[in-house]
């Protein structure tokens, strides 16, 4: 609603003198001493006097400086260089502006004032990158924007005792902020804001200097908006410019993350692997392929390896979110719990592919998230149920259990697209040594050699196969699984019409035969 | 066999389709992760030199800000006070600073430039700046190549290391130019 | 295929790929010696 008359002249006013000022210091960038005359002068004008006139401030001193930006961009003979760095000068200087007034805003040991004033203006900033994006469409411009985000982080990140304090609160505000600014939301800044995301020092404070990986939920979060957004993109099979270098992006930033962080992919991949299409295969690949850094992996293709006998293979991989609570409806639940107990009610099992079948989103006829998480949680309940009764999971004791007769029944009952998400669900699974990746690893075998079509048989080939053909990274228990398939004569594998149904495929086949033996 | 695109032959249809037309196939077929400009094999963290999700190569080190006290930051007002840059000034070991620490940078190639006018030469093969050593006679020397002693400035130990070489001419790098600004 | 929203999201997506971020924008500004990148020869020392 309309700002007090003359407040968007005083701001104007003011804010092209700080501008001036912040430039013309004769003592390089610090502007410490400008600032506090220009507080007074704040008050002064009655700028100060209340939040809500502060609020107005921030607001039009945001508009002015990103109207001076487009501006510029609009002047013909600014161009390269020359046009960012007067850019620069502007956005810099109310940069410098907000920093110090965070970093000075109550007494230094009060923090509340400072991440107050910070939620503000970063709220103010998006609110009004909101608000340009959806009036100028697509001559809507991120480039103000996304300096002023990253400078005012790298202000706030200096090693200074002030920030240190509400390090956590600035990060935790930022993650807010992009995460309303999520790619979804605002397209147009999709690339800024992978920019920021991405930031080595945005990165370095989320996931690697945080105490007790206090950022981790907050970053994972991130990358899941970023997926949901690709994926309606990605799920078709050619991709568009804007859209191969936006899914380029996001391959380094997920290769730094699982050169620098893979604890950090291990621990989250199960909210991705909801998100990321069933396609993007390497993608997935990659996340999967993580695995802690203490850990050596022994290697796949070593003659006669024992994966039951490796001492990871008794340990579960840490899993931090809810799966359990994502199998809804609450009567689905309760089913499935009786069901995993008493083998009852029977009717459960005829009624799990509709229950699979309700999926919120447009165009998928399948709700992988729920198909994922009942995976998860039958396999899960299978391990204890196994060790329960003092025996260790393999192909023997795997069997003939209600949990082994739920993944049976959606092998069997499941339509082909149903099934590849259900096979895919298991396959997600396979990744370093541990008695999850040892199970289902175990589950996908059984599930080849008691199948009861050859359509089952072929799924679990293409499930694996697709996986396999990829550009590295490959999970290693993806390697394991397959090998075991293609060498133990009991799967008769090389027996099957889809092996040799074209020249393609059987050399494809020959060649991973020939890089195990 | 299954006759949808969930089966074998859905796939062989991607595999096929790679012949043809290999953008329809980047996500199912991949691409070479190593070629991404990322040191997968670095025994240090990538992240802390990492230029971003569309560089195709880390961050040079001058492009890493630290955190230096405001006052030590030049700003327009008395940019113009300052003195230019003026190489021909400068010591020698300042200029192979400046050469090391500005790679893909302008100030490489005028640091290259005004090396070669104080008779340093660049081997183009073993990436080593050679000047003679004053006073020492060459051993041999031909119209395509001399032999002799030398010094070559060496990186690792910050200076002039006296050396035998054979100076293949062919090798030697001619004046650098500097495109553009 | 791409619901209607997509389809916005993909024409503002395709107006930013005309205006990428540049390296410099997540830098200080450097006035005394700013980014001048330009292609050296692959033989001199690239990183």
């Amino acid at each position: 609603y309309e700002d007090p008359p003359g407040l968007v002249e005083k701001t104007d006013f003011l804010i092209r003198d700080w501008i001036s000022v912040y430039n013309s210091q004769p003592t390089g960038r610090d502007s410490t001493k400008a600032f506090s005359l220009f507080v007074h002068q704040m008050n002064c004008q009655g700028i100060l006097k209340t939040d809500d006139l502060i609020t107005r401030f921030f607001r039009l001193s945001t508009q002015l400086c990103v109207e001076s930006v487009y501006r510029n961009m609009s002047d013909q003979n600014l161009t390269g260089n020359h046009l960012r760095v007067k850019c620069f000068n502007t956005l810099d200087a109310f940069v410098r502006l907000v920093a110090l007034l965070v970093k000075h805003s109550g007494d230094s040991t009060n923090s509340t004032t400072k991440i107050h004033l910070l939620n503000k203006v970063l709220g103010i900033v998006a609110g009004c990158l909101l608000q340009d994006h959806e009036q100028r469409g697509t001559e809507f411009q991120q480039f103000p924007y996304h300096r002023i985000f990253i400078m005012l982080f790298l202000e706030l990140n200096v090693p200074e005792p002030v920030l240190e304090t509400i390090n956590m609160h600035v990060l935790t505000a930022y993650c807010h902020t992009l995460h309303i600014l999520r790619p979804s939301k605002a397209a147009g800044f999709c690339y800024a804001w992978l920019e920021l995301v991405s930031h080595r020092v945005f990165m370095g404070r989320m996931l690697a200097s945080t105490p007790q990986q206090k950022g981790w939920a907050m970053y994972a979060q991130l990358l899941i908006d970023l997926f949901k957004y690709l994926a309606p993109f990605l799920r078709n099979a050619e991709l568009a410019k804007p859209v191969t270098m936006l899914y380029k992006g996001t391959l380094r930033v997920l290769l730094v993350l699982l050169h620098d962080f893979p604890e950090f992919l291990c621990d989250y991949h199960y909210g991705f692997c909801d998100v990321i299409p069933p396609n993007c295969i390497q993608m997935r690949n990659l996340i999967l392929s993580a695995f802690p850094r203490n850990m050596r992996l022994p290697d796949p293709f070593t003659p006669n390896l024992k994966v039951d006998i490796l001492q990871e293979i008794a340990f579960g991989p840490r899993v931090l979110n809810n799966f359990s609570s994502m199998i809804t409806p609450i009567t689905f639940k309760k089913d499935l719990d009786s069901y995993l107990k008493l083998r009852a009610p029977v009717t459960f099992l005829s009624e799990l592919r509709s229950n699979l079948q309700v999926s919120n989103e447009p165009g998928m006829r399948y709700n992988i998230p729920l198909m994922n998480a009942l995976v998860l949680y039958v396999g899960t309940q299978a391990i204890g149920f196994i060790r329960g009764k003092t025996l260790t999971p393999n192909m023997q004791t795997i069997a003939h259990s209600s949990h082994m007769d739920i993944f049976q029944n959606l092998a069997v009952d499941l339509d082909t697209e149903g099934r590849y998400l259900f096979l895919n669900s298991i396959a997600n699974q396979l990744r370093y040594p541990n008695s999850h990746t040892h199970y289902f690893s175990c589950t996908l075998l059984y599930l080849f050699a008691e199948a009861n079509t050859e359509a089952i048989q072929e799924q679990i080939t293409r499930v694996l196969l697709e996986r396999l053909i990829v550009n590295r990274p490959h999970p290693w228990g993806l390697l394991i699984t397959f090998i075991e398939l293609i060498k133990n004569p009991n799967y008769k594998f090389w027996n099957h019409e889809f092996v040799h149904c074209a020249s393609e495929i059987e050399k494809l086949f020959e060649s991973v035969a020939r890089s195990c033996f | 066999m299954v006759n949808d695109q969930f089966g074998i032959v859905g796939l062989l249809t991607f595999i096929r389709a790679a012949e043809t037309d290999p953008n329809l196939v980047s996500l199912a077929l991949g691409q070479d992760l190593t070629a991404l400009g990322l040191n997968l094999n670095s025994p240090d963290n990538l992240y802390p030199t990492f230029g971003g999700p569309w560089a195709d190569q880390p961050c040079r080190p001058q492009d890493l800000d630290f955190h230096v006290p405001p006052e030590y930051l030049i700003n327009t007002a008395i940019r113009d006070k300052l003195a230019c840059v003026k190489l021909n000034r400068y010591k020698e070991d300042l200029l192979f600073f400046m050469f090391y620490n500005n790679v893909g940078d302008v100030l490489q190639i005028a640091a290259a430039s005004e090396l070669y006018s104080r008779e340093w030469r660049y081997h183009m093969e073993e990436k080593v700046w050679i000047t003679q050593v004053p006073g020492m006679v060459l051993m041999e020397k031909t119209s395509t190549y001399e032999r002799g002693m030398y010094y070559f400035f060496d990186v690792q130990n910050w200076r002039k290391v006296a050396k035998e070489f054979y100076l293949d001419y062919s090798k030697l790098e001619g004046r650098p130019i500097i495109q553009g600004s | 295929p791409l619901q209607k929203e997509h389809q916005s999201q993909f024409q503002m997506m395709e107006s930013a790929f005309y205006h990428m971020p540049q390296p410099s924008d997540s830098e200080r500004l450097r006035t005394y010696l700013p980014r001048n990148q330009c292609s050296t020869p692959v033989y001199y020392i690239q990183q």
